[in-house]
């Protein structure tokens, strides 16, 4: 099953 | 006071058309230094990060720090009044609640003057950490929009593979799948100027899975440089970034799509 991730699963909020 | 001028307008109206497909409105956070905006689309799968360097203005002052919230779809609408060849000012008080953009022709024969309404945007900034990409390839933007364009036909989802000798654009769909190479130019060629080359820095051999319709998206800053440069690693976002002489660059990230 291929997943959608989103962005901020990578990049943190400041 | 912030202010700011360009001579050549035009470049601002190609950002503006670069990012409000992908982001309704934005803050432009104005320092000394230059003009910063981000922002993610409504899905939250892509992020826009905008920077331009006051050394790219013919004019830039910026007293105290400035944000200013724009719809762009409204400031898309003013800047469509510019004429092809305007100069272009940006001017704002530090807590005004307008700012007034300024075009005027090469001659001064024309001179037209828009005061924008500007938004109070809460907007959380996210944090791009500096990244060791697996792989980095630079090549013309007007061939990656078209691979974009023409693969999107035959599956929604691109699978990028790089290695040291080429970079392979796979799709699959219902009609049946495909894929497009661009092998690395030879470093020898002497002919053409480098933005028609391919150039592939490659760490180790690296694959990921993107949606190309925020791909798709990514390329209407194709404008803005002859090339684009693209870069992956491993379960992270996909870097396109196209840079403006010494205006500075417009990057976008992917969220990658991955395996379970």
């Amino acid at each position: 099953r291929i997943i959608q991730n989103e962005i901020e699963t990578f990049f943190q909020f400041k | 006071m912030f202010e700011c001028a360009l001579i050549q307008g035009e470049l601002f109206r190609k950002l503006i058309a670069s990012v409000q497909d992908l982001v309704q409105d934005g803050n432009f956070m104005c320092d000394a230094n230059g003009i910063s905006l981000q922002g993610m689309d409504s899905s939250h799968v892509a992020l826009v990060a905008l920077a331009l360097k006051k050394e790219g203005f013919v004019e830039y002052r910026c007293d105290r720090d400035v944000t200013l919230g724009i719809n762009f779809a409204n400031l898309a609408k003013m800047l469509k009044c510019m004429g092809a060849k305007d100069r272009l000012s940006i001017r704002a008080q530090d807590e005004g609640d307008s700012a007034s953009f300024v075009f005027e022709s090469e001659d001064s024969s024309r001179v037209s003057n828009f005061e924008l309404k500007l938004m109070q945007i809460d907007q959380e900034q996210l944090g791009v950490p500096e990244t060791q990409y697996k792989a980095v390839i630079r090549m013309p933007s007007s061939e990656f929009q078209r691979i974009c364009k023409d693969l999107s036909a035959i599956g929604d989802t691109v699978s990028i593979s790089v290695t040291k000798e080429a970079v392979k654009f796979s799709v699959g769909g219902d009609i049946g799948s495909g894929d497009m190479s661009l092998r690395q130019s030879e470093s020898g060629d002497v002919d053409g100027d480098d933005s028609e080359k391919v150039m592939i820095e490659l760490e180790e051999p690296v694959q990921q899975n993107f949606a190309l319709r925020y791909l798709n998206n990514f390329t209407k800053a194709t404008a803005l440089s002859k090339t684009v440069t693209l870069s992956l690693g491993t379960d992270m976002p996909l870097v396109t970034e196209y840079k403006m002489d010494n205006l500075g660059s417009i990057r976008y990230y992917l969220a990658p799509k991955i395996d379970e």
